[in-house]
Formats: C-alpha cells, sequence, structure tokens
C-alpha cells in the first residue's frame, strides 16, 4: 500500500536549512499496525504530512496504492485525503467557529450523502468517542481532550481505510485513551491500515510493528 | 499560598449550561508538589485557569497569598500573573508570528531589564529545555513537542514561584519526558510550588500529593 523510497524533507528559511527527513526508506501492507515512535523533533510528523499527502517530499519517491503521489494533481491528491485517509493531526486543525458536529460533518461535505444522512454519520461518529453531550460545543468550549476526540471522530467518519494518528491521546486521560485504543484496534481488525504516532511503549505494544526515527532517519523497524 | 473554598464554575452558551467545577475545597501550601488528576472534562484546566488568575470563580473564593482574587483589579492580577505564576498551557498560546525567543522573552517585557539582559534570559531558558537550535523559528516551523518546550521555557523565564503546568508533556518522547520532568523537580527543590495537571500514572507519583478530579468535584485528595 506504501512505499518510500530514499524520501528526503527539508525546510529552508532565509539561511538556515533544517533536514527534517532523509533517505528514509519504508514498505508498509495494507491492513498493518504500525507505531511511529522517535524523539521530540526526530521528523514524525513531517512523515506523517507526507504519508497522508499532505505534503511531498524534497527528494526520493512515495508511491501510495501503486501511484507516484509527486504526479499527482492536487484535485487528485484531495480526493485520496478525503476518500481514503483519515488523519488526527498533533495539534487537531478544528475550525475554531464551526461546532464539534460542523467539525466531524465536513469531510462528508464532498461524499454525495443527503444532509440528514451527512448529520446522522457525523453524530454516530462522535458517539463512538463519547461525545454526544458535547456536540453543539466550539472548540474553545470543549476541554483539551474533548477537542482530540473530536479531531478523531472527524478522521473517522469518511470510513477510511488509512488511518494516520499523531498522538491520538496525548491529552487523554488513562481510561478515556483506552476506549479511544479499542476503537482503533476495531477499526485495524476489520481490515484496515494504521499508523500511528505515539511517545508511550505500551501504546506502541498494540501495533504489529514499531518504526524509530532519530534525526530525520529510520533508526529501527521490528515486528512487535 | 492557595485556599479555594467552595467554588464554582459554570459556562452558559444560548439555554446550555455545563457545571465545569462544583463545590471544590482545595487548601495548597508553599513548596508544595501537587499532582491534579482525571476524566477528559472533569474541569482541571478550568481549575488552572482559576489558580492561575486567568478566570474567575462563578461562585465560592479563591484566595492566593492571603488575598481575594475576585476582588482585585485587572492589573493587579496581569502583575501577580506575570510575576509570581509561570503557566504552561494545554494549547500553548504561543504568538504565531513570533520566533521561539520572542516568545520566551515576551513575560520579560515589564521587568525592567535591558533588552540584552531579556534576550540572555529568555535564551538560558529555552537552553534548558534544549532548543538552543531553535530560537529563530515561528511555532509552525516547529514540531509539536518543541512547541510544547517553548511555552514550558516562557513559563519559566520570569523564575515564577508558583508553577502551574497543564499536561507538561503530553507531546514528548520518554527522554524528553524525563529531561522536563527533572528541570521541574529542580525548581521544586529550590522552593517554589508546583500544580501538574497529568493524566500519567508515574508522573503523577513525582509530586508529594495526588489531587482528583470527576464531573467537577473533587473525588480525592491523597499524599503518594
Ligand atoms: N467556554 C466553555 N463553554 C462551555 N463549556 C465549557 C467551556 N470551557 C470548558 N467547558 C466544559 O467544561 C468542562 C471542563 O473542561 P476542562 O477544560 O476543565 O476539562 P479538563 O479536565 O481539562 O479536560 P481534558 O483532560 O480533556 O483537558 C468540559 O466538559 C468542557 O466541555
Ligand atoms: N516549516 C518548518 N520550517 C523549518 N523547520 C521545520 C518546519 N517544520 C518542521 N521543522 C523541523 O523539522 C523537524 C521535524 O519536525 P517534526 O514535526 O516532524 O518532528 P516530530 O518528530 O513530529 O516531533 P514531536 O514529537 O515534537 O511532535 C523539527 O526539528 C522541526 O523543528
Ligand atoms: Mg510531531
Ligand atoms: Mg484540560
Amino acid at each position: 500500500l506504501i512505499e518510500m523510497t530514499n524520501v528526503s524533507k527539508s525546510y529552508e528559511s532565509g539561511s538556515l536549512k533544517v533536514q527534517a527527513l532523509s533517505g528514509v526508506k519504508l514498505s508498509i501492507e495494507a491492513n498493518e499496525y504500525v507505531a511511529l515512535m522517535g524523539p521530540s523533533g526526530s521528523g514524525k510528523s513531517t512523515m506523517m504530512n507526507i504519508l497522508g499527502c499532505l505534503d511531498i517530499p524534497t527528494a526520493g519517491r512515495y508511491l501510495f496504492a501503486d501511484r507516484d503521489i509527486t504526479t499527482l494533481k492536487d484535485n487528485q491528491l484531495s480526493e485520496i485525503r478525503n476518500r481514503q485517509i483519515g488523519f488526527v493531526f498533533q495539534s487537531f486543525h478544528l475550525l475554531p467557529r464551526a461546532t464539534a458536529l460542523d467539525n466531524v460533518e465536513l469531510p462528508l461535505i464532498y461524499s454525495g450523502l443527503s444532509p440528514e444522512k451527512r448529520r446522522a454519520r457525523a453524530m454516530a461518529s462522535l458517539e463512538q468517542v463519547g461525545l454526544s453531550e458535547r456536540m453543539q460545543h466550539t472548540p474553545s468550549e470543549l476541554s483539551g481532550g474533548q477537542r482530540q476526540r473530536v479531531a478523531i471522530a472527524r478522521a473517522l467518519v469518511n470510513n477510511p481505510s488509512l488511518i494516520l494518528a499523531d498522538e491520538p491521546t496525548g491529552n487523554l486521560d488513562s481510561k478515556t485513551g483506552i476506549e479511544i485504543m479499542a476503537l482503533i484496534a476495531t477499526l485495524h481488525a476489520q481490515g484496515n491500515t494504521v499508523i500511528m504516532v505515539t511517545h508511550e511503549a505500551d501504546i506502541a505494544r498494540q501495533a504489529g510493528r514499531i518504526v524509530k526515527l532519530r534525526d530525520g532517519r529510520i533508526e529501527s523497524d521490528l515486528p512487535t
């Protein structure tokens, strides 16, 4: 499903050049459950952005379902992102003036579903993460963990086959974190592919494989 | 140092009323190290905002250093916040268009220090959290954990006597998290007061006392 060959990503601001990723080689099959770990600043979110077709490598090649992402046009990329990928961002990226329900409904806008069906699907997704009572609140009226759960509900509302979760339980108490991990385990069991950034070893152990990054390079890639 | 008596906080949006805290009674001495735990949405950040003089209770009384916070004027509150309290927010609240260095220097603007001294203090604070290499980057050019560390450096730059940290290691890998906890332990050993929200039991155990919230009420308050 995923084939990264010699992928590099650098950022330049003025005379400063930051090498976020170098020479990354990574191959992931459909229905795998991969944990991505590594120190703060080691390139995990950068890698997730490339995997999720939100960003392109500075060098190297990325094939998603055998298609070279760097050759696709914007509308093709946004189709893949919207239909096939669910992304839980490390900093959530919720629309600040929209309610939780509106935020979760957003990915369904291009699905062709009727407004009633979209609303019902969004409500079901929010119920899965325990937020039915808070649907009409905007992000500033929600706790940190509640915002994280809205981001999770939004990522899952389109039934994506690839789930990219960047520290999805970072703001959750243990019990809620366990419920979210159980939800993700269920989605994986249904045949989907999960790639999760985490810095917690017991969360990483729930995956089938752990890829560790250090200074933009893959340091190890081993089954759990 | 801290005396909360029968503190309640509710939010009203339209016809919805959310009771974030009810009847909270809490007493904290100077130089204590208190961990605050509880489920997502239980009122931890709301309590931290009141403790940090950023918000006032809807009912009840809050004494900080024997002064009733609800009777103080805005400029008196902002003096206390600036001089005596260092707040690490759950969602960081960094200025998006300022560099890490500018963000950390901000609390020093009213300190009366010269520009050179402010810059030196801000640089020292960033070095303490391992970010000397990233001082000239703006938040969008930093990783999640790097932004969290800028927020920590900013909270500590004024040598506050009360440190309020809302999940300060949530976005950090284990090793960096340990370094930050060691830094906080040192500040506590120097005589300061620390109140930290965390959902991780091994982090909470480093405190002298654990206060647990549930549905806006204190469920338990025990020494570790
Ligand atoms: N401005 C607001 N308007 C309405 N409700 C609010 C507002 N701010 C917070 N709340 C509600 O108050 C409750 C407590 O929020 P708070 O942020 O204190 O929780 P928390 O314990 O910090 O949670 P988390 O662990 O998820 O960060 C939540 O149920 C939240 O939805
Ligand atoms: N737009 C940018 N310009 C310059 N440097 C950047 C930019 N975005 C990210 N970086 C740098 O690239 C490196 C990798 O960032 P990335 O966000 O991928 O790290 P991460 O592994 O997700 O870290 P964390 O665990 O702290 O979230 C960091 O050192 C960061 O400072
Ligand atoms: Mg990251
Ligand atoms: Mg909170």
